[in-house]
């Protein structure tokens, strides 16, 4: 069970978007997908056609220690499993700092359930967590859970200018509480070559980054905004779209690394 | 003086780009602004050309007291005056939590120190607050600061999905902590007309929240994206583009109300 954390502090992005459909196109190459939407903003759940207020959500797995197994429901893709994200998770920073004293155990609540669940996981090969755009302590829970972070970023000036400061973050959070987290890679979302900024800025990128970039690039497409709202991934809405393709390059990649 | 909260929870929907363009677009027609920088990420102080290690940030006027004339910086835009972010400010979530029990207080620091402002603030018209996407104490610190509230958003689903939540919390801020905040209006940006999806967002918000909704409307434009880059507004990075002339009109409109 590969655990991957989907993270940007930038807003956004596609962290989201690139949770939902790298987590279908796994699923549909037969690696059964857990993703987990770390986000009070619930756009992966609605995403997924899953309704924010039935039920248990992550908040419940984190703050009450209720476990994962108990919160995870299927999706409408054969495969792809999903644990909800409820309102309430707004205040998840605030509680945690309250309930726990230890820095440490605050940031390794997520990590606790995960360990638990991966004991009683009947196959399933990854998790993929989509986080909110910033890096407070439901991001460091991500970070500390995780085996490798994948960083989804536009093609724009305050996209880049946010890159170094989170591979920062990822550094720190590796050194003090997950020595084996790794960088899965930077993936272009929202690429459109046309514009002279898009180019200059994957040029730039992919010389300070080199082979932490990964060559699949998901273009711009609206298609990718319209399947949310029918609570399906790409490739239900629009099999034939180039964008599916790419996702499924981008598997490829995910795994090889 | 008149306070603006340019706020919304959901990521990447133009707060930055509309404080600086509108902030740029007042101070062309001779209303002197200040825009202050609430975000630990920092874009709004590099849009505007100021480096973030140097001197005081608005940091130093929520957690510190300092008074938010020492924070104030000029811009290459005349009439135009920027506060500062700096990457400290990420902690001061729960660094206010730690200092101030009282949550009205935490709440009213940025009020506070824009109240002292006021009485000093010799012929400043408007006052923009950039927020970062969330809904925690630094936004919620912008709303009851501010007289009104100004929501840009993209016509996308997920957008969409956040709005009726973003209203609710500012309800609930006007209700208890300051019974003056008023909706200024809802801003459609990166609009492309030619995408169905982009005009049935429009048509659904429109007939929800009818005179609530900007008539003004901003396009999607690469020249936008690129001005940042370069440390200045639209205005300046090319006083020609189309969207330059929609912010004179969003200027008249924010005015108006
Ligand atoms: N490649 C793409 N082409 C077109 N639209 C896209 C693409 N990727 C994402 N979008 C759209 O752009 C918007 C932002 O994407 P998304 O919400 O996934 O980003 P995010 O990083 O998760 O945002 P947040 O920071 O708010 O969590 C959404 O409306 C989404 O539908
Ligand atoms: N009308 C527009 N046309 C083209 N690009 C735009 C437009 N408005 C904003 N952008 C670009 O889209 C990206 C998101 O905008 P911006 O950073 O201002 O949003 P934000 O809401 O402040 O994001 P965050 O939630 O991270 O604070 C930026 O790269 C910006 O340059
Ligand atoms: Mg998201
Ligand atoms: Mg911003």
């Amino acid at each position: 069970m590969r655990v991957l954390a989907i993270a940007n502090q930038k807003g956004g992005v596609g962290k989201t978007t690139t949770t939902v459909n790298l987590g279908a196109a796994l699923a549909r190459r037969g690696h059964r997908t857990v993703v987990v939407d770390l986000d009070p903003q619930g756009n992966l759940t609605a995403a997924l056609g899953l309704s924010l207020d039935e039920g248990f959500s992550v908040y419940d797995a984190l703050v009450d220690g209720e476990p994962l197994a108990a919160v995870i429901r299927t999706t409408s893709t054969s495969g792809l499993l999903a644990c909800p994200s409820d309102p309430s998770l707004a205040g998840a920073d605030l509680e945690l700092a309250a309930d726990e004293p230890d820095p440490q155990r605050r940031a390794s609540r997520l990590r606790a359930s995960l360990e638990a669940y991966r004991n009683e996981a009947t196959g399933v090969a990854f998790v993929l967590l989509d986080c909110p755009p910033s890096l407070g302590l439901l991001t460091v829970n991500a970070l500390v859970a995780a085996d490798a972070v994948l960083v989804p970023m536009q093609c724009e000036y305050f996209s880049m200018q946010g890159l170094a400061r989170l591979l920062d973050t990822v550094e720190r959070v590796a050194g003090t509480w997950n020595p084996e987290l790794d960088l899965s890679g930077i993936l272009f979302n929202m690429v459109d070559r046309r514009t002279n900024l898009t180019r200059q800025v994957i040029e730039e990128v992919r010389r300070e980054f080199g082979a932490r970039v990964f060559e699949s690039e998901i273009p711009r497409s609206v298609r990718l905004a319209e399947a949310p709202s029918h609570g399906i991934p790409l490739q239900s809405h629009d099999p034939r779209s180039r964008a599916v393709g790419i996702y499924s390059e981008l598997v490829s990649e995910v795994i090889a690394r």
